[in-house]
Parts: structure tokens; C-alpha cells; sequence
């Protein structure tokens, strides 16, 4: 180019970037955290990212694991924060087979396990002598949790559960370490007490011998295939043949089976008290598509600005990509996408504190309203993250199709988020429950609050029906 | 709806209007739907529902976006009101703001005109503000990927790269091909020499 297009970009900004930067990093110190870290990973060769794009699946998911246990020993070796474990996760992207056993297994012992449960599993996750995971999705069940069909019967005898796989599509499926790297799954299981059925609850299996990382005896377990992106992670089956596990493997926190076989159920506002989990990770599914849609708007909109392609007139220089009306007329409204999302993860995370803070005084009252919001903003956000990422690549025209741009690994490590934690559609559902309760309630009489107030304003206009 | 010149769609009053206005229309059609096949009672539960099920998601959508919106907005005024941002970075978010408004708008613009809420002539304007609103925002389009804060590392992108040297990035990746190993390439002696 004639000129340096980049340069000439950033001097023709009307505000500081840097001050909005540091805005929207929480301060300047973080900024220059971030930078610091970009070094330390930088020196790290599991951390090196020039052959990112060239690498077999084999080759990911055993650099994925590299580089989470990189991280984790860096954190411990420099005494480093979680924050900045996080941060590096984040700068360094290269997901790996401890995602699940950091992102579920170890947050849900701390949810649902005893003060001994926790005192005995804990330990054993924070050295990484056991690596865990999520065990709960079946090859025929996603979404619908209650119609789950493994099996954790009751053995009073013995003082066991037998947990089984009772057919074909209740081979577990868990695209999250399962296959290969777990020894250890947090198994969701109908639970049966002399006879009957009382619904999913969920149990500590060792699936692997800790020596020799074999299977267990009455243990199916393997990689179900390669997936359309995330492939560090390895994508694991699991079927079960009445294999024992002993009866504290029980998570007990709340549902209780005493040795003599008697079943306690969780007090009730447990399952309210669950929600704040759910809202939690819907929270940072809001937050993380701002993120992913930003970089993927960063890309596209420095590639057009330094991208020139035809001259108007002979002679001329080629102009600025970004200067056609119609790739403007799509990238900067998809900026602006953006950044709703970036403000909307803000508020989400502000929000799920807020209702964690009103949880613990026993208050539940925002219960509704956040099941209701965190589902339609989960399905919404995931929805045009996704949709938006493919339209910054076809900004960059052929070269948006190499991997080396950056698009396609972000689309396809991204675009799980419209179907996992809740199939999209099924969460825009759950939020329309709630507006039909909205909207009966106003057809009654019943004044509305919170953010379907609207309905009571739009019933109350000369022509409202 | 009150709109009567391109620049009025700007209003962060007339976008949240439009937009409640629609998140209303559909979900009073979605409850409408759902109580026919209900036989004149709307449940939130059963056959009814699932047979209702598009038009609960097209109103779960609009009434979302509606919130999306809203948060956007207070969320810079709040910064702006609170002197968390100087007037340079407010004045740009506030027009980001504008066009997030107006671009979902424009999503929503056969439900706008469908229940008389907007003309057709309404609806032109708002496409003439979308293109009003890139315009002025066309300078700041690089510096606001850079307060985004992507380290180069992070991106991994030969294309973002905040330097612009986009071309070379590409060439530079090509090294680690391993198609690039030899100069003959690993399939000419045991696939094409034979013929």
C-alpha cells in the first residue's frame, strides 16, 4: 500500500482508545497484566502458537492438555492468582482436557458435596491425581435432563449403588474429556431406593485405574469422533455395566441415602438454590460472546481497513475495503453488536452476584425473572455471536477461509454455544413461559414489574387487544 | 409511531418505543396462537404449546432484544453520568448505541410495519439513519477494535494483526505447512512419479 492504512486508521480516531480500552478491561493495571502474561506465555513452547493451524487432531488434543497443565504448573510455581490462570487460559486458547475437570467437575463437588466429600476429593483435583468431568448427557437425551436413563440402584446389602447403562442411547456422551483424559466423572443417574425412582441425581464414578489409566472392569469408555471445532477436548462415550460405587460416591449436600436405604429429599428451596449455578454459567455464556464476536469484528475490520481492492479511477489507488458502503453498512453494525454484547456479559455477571448476594438472606424473589432473562439472553447472545463471527469472515473475503485468519478456528470452536447448556430454542421457550404468565396476568389485572413492565404499558393504549 | 425525520430514530426513546412495540405485538399474537390451540385457554404446558412453539420463540426473541438494547443504553449513560468516561469515548459509544438500535430495528422491520406501528416511509428513514450512523462512525472503525485490547498473541490471526502487515503474517504461517517440508512435496515420487 502506498501508504501505512493501519497508521493512518488510528490518527484519524475522534476519542482515545486506550482510555476505552481500560474502561472496559476494569483499569490499566489489567491491561498491563495482560501484557505480562502474553510474555510469560510467549516463553512457554506448550504455549507457542506459530503451528496452531497445521496440527492433526492428535496433535491438538495432546498440545491442548499441554498447555492446560502448563498453565496450571505455572500458576502454582509462580504462586500466581486465578485470575491470572484464567487470563492465560483465555490469551493462550488452546482448550485442553482440563476444562471440564477446572469449568464442572470441581465446582459441582464444592456445590453438592458434604464437607467430607469435598474434604476427600478436593485435594486429590487441586494436585491433579484425579482428573474429572461432566458425565450427563446421553446419546439419546440432551436437553430434557428428566429423561435421562442411566441408572444408580441402591444395594442395601452391600451399602452400594449399581450404576448402569440400560440401553443403546444411554451411552453417555460428553464431548468433554470423557473419552480419553478423564478418570473420574460426575455421573448423572435416575436414582432407585428399594423400588423406586427418584429422578436424576448425580454420584462421584471412577471410570479409570489411576496407575495405568485403563478402564474399569464393567467400564466402556473411548472417543466417539473427531467434532466440528474444540477438538483439544476429546469427545467421550461411556456406557456402564452394573458396576458398584461405593455409597458416599452419592453427592449428599442435599438428597440424602442413609446406609439403611432411606431416601431424604433436598430441602425445598435446594433446587431454587441450583439456579444460581445455572444462572452463573448462562452468565459467562453472555459475557463470552461479546468476547468472541469482538475478536472476530477486530479481525475483519483491520483486515478491510488495509485490505485495498480497485481503484475508482485509472491511475488511482485501490481503495480501502472498508470505504465500500457495503461492507461499512455490515461491519460496523456488527461492531455495535458487539459491544451490546460486551455491556450485556457486564451486567449478567453484575446481575448473577447480585442475585448470589440476595440467595444467601434466603430471598428468591428475582428467581422468575433471571430464569427468565439468563435463558433468552443465553439463546440470543450465543445466536448472534455465532451468526456474527461467519459474517466477519465473509468480509474477508478468500482469505477469510484460511485458517491462518483466525475465523474459522473461532467459528467452530464457538458455534457449540447455541446448542449446549440448553438447545437455543429451547431456552427462547422457557423465556416465553414467562412472558405468557406476563401476559395472562395483564389480561387479569395484575400489574407487571420488571422487564416485562412494557406489557402492562402496551395493554393499557386506546387500541390494545 | 412519532417518527418523522431519519435523525429521530436516533432517540433512544423512539427505539425503545419501536422495539417494546414489537416485543408486545408478538407476544399478544404468541398468547393469541397459544389459546386457539388450546381451545381458548392459553397453557404454558402440553400439546397447545408445542404446537405454538414458533411464535413463543419469535416473541421470546423481541422481547430479549428489547432488553439487549436497554442495557446498552443505560449501561453508557451510566458511564457517562458517572464520569467513568471522558466525552470522546462516551460520544462514540453513544453512537454505537444509535446504530445497535437501529440495526435491530431494522431486523424487526416487517413486524414494525405488520401491526401498523411504523409506515413503510418510517421504515425507509431508519434504513437512511443506519447508513447516516456508519458514516460517522467510519473514522473511529479501527481504534474501536483496538479498545476491544486483543494482544496480537491472542487473536492469532494473520489478518487482525494490529500492525496491518497482514501479507506477510500469511507468508510467515506458510513456513509451518508441512507441505512446504521439501520442494517436491510429499506426494510426487510415491503418487505421480509412477505415471
Amino acid at each position: 500500500n502506498p501508504v501505512d492504512d493501519a497508521a493512518a486508521e488510528r490518527l484519524k480516531a475522534t476519542f482515545d482508545s486506550e482510555e476505552l480500552a481500560a474502561f472496559l478491561h476494569d483499569g490499566v493495571d489489567k491491561l498491563q497484566r495482560r501484557e505480562e502474561l502474553v510474555k510469560l506465555l510467549q516463553s512457554q513452547p506448550w504455549s507457542d502458537k506459530t503451528h496452531r493451524y497445521f496440527l492433526t487432531r492428535e496433535q491438538e488434543y495432546v498440545g491442548g492438555l499441554e498447555a492446560a497443565v502448563g498453565i496450571w504448573q505455572q500458576m502454582r510455581g509462580e504462586r500466581l492468582s486465578m485470575e491470572d490462570g484464567i487470563t492465560m487460559r483465555s490469551l493462550a486458547y488452546f482448550p485442553g482436557g482440563l476444562e471440564l475437570h477446572i469449568g464442572m467437575f470441581i465446582p459441582t463437588i464444592l456445590g453438592q458435596g458434604t464437607p467430607e466429600q469435598q474434604a476427600k476429593w478436593l485435594p486429590l483435583c487441586n494436585r491433579l491425581q484425579i482428573i474429572g468431568t461432566y458425565a450427563q448427557t446421553e446419546l439419546g437425551h440432551g436437553t430434557f435432563v428428566r429423561g435421562l436413563q442411566t441408572v444408580a440402584v441402591y444395594d442395601e446389602a452391600s451399602k452400594e449403588f449399581v450404576v448402569h447403562s440400560p440401553s443403546l442411547e444411554s451411552t453417555k456422551w460428553w464431548p468433554g474429556g470423557m473419552g480419553k483424559t478423564a478418570t473420574h466423572v460426575i455421573l448423572m443417574a435416575r436414582l432407585f431406593v428399594k423400588g423406586k425412582d427418584y429422578g436424576p441425581h448425580s454420584f462421584v464414578v471412577q471410570i479409570r485405574d489411576l496407575a495405568t489409566h485403563l478402564p474399569l472392569a464393567g467400564v466402556s469408555v473411548g472417543d466417539i469422533g473427531p467434532k466440528m471445532g474444540f477438538n483439544g477436548v476429546d469427545n467421550g462415550y461411556l456406557s456402564l455395566d452394573h458396576v458398584r460405587i461405593p455409597r458416599d460416591a452419592m453427592l449428599m449436600r442435599f438428597a440424602q441415602v442413609t446406609e439403611e436405604g432411606r431416601y431424604i429429599p433436598p430441602p425445598p428451596d435446594n433446587q431454587k438454590a441450583a439456579y444460581a449455578t445455572m444462572v452463573y454459567v448462562r452468565a459467562t455464556i453472555v459475557r463470552d460472546s461479546g468476547d468472541f464476536l469482538s475478536r472476530a469484528v477486530t479481525i475483519a475490520t483491520r483486515y478491510a481497513a488495509v485490505r485495498r481492492q480497485t481503484a475508482t479511477k485509472l491511475g488511482e489507488p485501490e481503495l480501502q475495503v472498508l470505504d465500500y458502503d457495503n461492507v461499512q453498512q455490515i461491519l460496523l453494525p456488527l461492531m455495535s453488536r458487539a459491544y451490546a454484547l460486551v455491556f450485556m456479559g457486564r451486567s449478567m455477571m453484575d446481575m448473577y452476584h447480585s442475585f448470589d448476594s440476595a440467595r444467601a438472606r434466603g430471598d428468591f424473589s428475582v428467581l422468575p425473572e433471571l430464569h427468565a432473562l439468563s435463558s433468552g439472553l443465553k439463546a440470543l447472545s450465543t445466536d448472534i455471536a455465532a451468526t456474527g463471527i461467519e459474517t466477519a469472515r465473509r468480509q474477508c473475503g478468500g482469505h477469510g477461509y484460511m485458517l491462518a485468519s483466525g475465523l474459522p478456528t473461532l467459528f467452530n470452536s464457538y458455534v457449540q454455544n447455541c446448542t449446549w447448556e440448553g438447545d437455543n430454542n429451547v431456552m427462547y421457550l422457557q423465556t416465553a413461559r414467562y412472558l405468557m404468565k406476563a401476559a395472562i396476568a395483564v389480561q387479569t389485572g395484575k400489574p407487571l414489574t420488571g422487564s416485562a413492565k412494557y406489557l402492562s404499558d402496551a395493554a393499557r393504549q386506546p387500541n390494545a387487544k | 409511531c412519532q417518527v418523522a425525520a431519519p435523525e429521530d430514530w436516533r432517540a433512544p426513546a423512539h427505539q425503545l418505543a419501536a422495539l417494546a412495540a414489537v416485543a408486545a405485538q408478538l407476544t399478544a399474537q404468541a398468547a393469541a396462537v397459544l389459546a386457539r390451540a388450546g381451545g381458548g385457554r392459553p397453557g404454558v404446558e402440553g400439546e397447545a404449546w408445542n404446537s405454538s412453539s414458533v411464535d413463543l420463540i419469535r416473541a421470546a426473541r423481541a422481547h430479549i432484544a428489547l432488553y439487549l438494547h436497554q442495557n446498552f443504553i443505560e449501561c453508557v449513560e451510566a458511564a457517562s453520568s458517572q464520569r467513568k468516561l471522558s466525552a470522546g469515548p462516551a460520544a462514540v459509544l453513544r453512537q454505537l448505541v444509535a446504530l445497535h438500535g437501529v440495526a435491530t430495528l431494522l431486523d424487526a422491520a416487517g413486524d414494525l410495519q405488520e401491526r401498523g406501528y411504523a409506515t413503510g416511509r418510517q421504515v425507509a428513514l431508519l434504513r437512511g439513519e443506519q447508513r447516516t450512523l456508519v458514516r460517522a462512525l467510519r473514522p473511529n472503525a479501527v481504534a474501536l477494535t483496538d479498545s476491544f485490547g486483543y494482544p496480537d498473541y491472542m487473536l492469532n490471526s494473520a489478518l487482525g494483526r494490529r500492525d496491518g502487515n497482514v501479507y506477510q503474517a500469511l507468508l510467515d504461517s506458510a513456513k509451518s505447512s508441512p507441505l512446504n517440508a521439501t520442494q517436491e512435496g510429499p506426494a510426487w515420487k510415491p503418487v505421480l512419479e509412477p505415471l
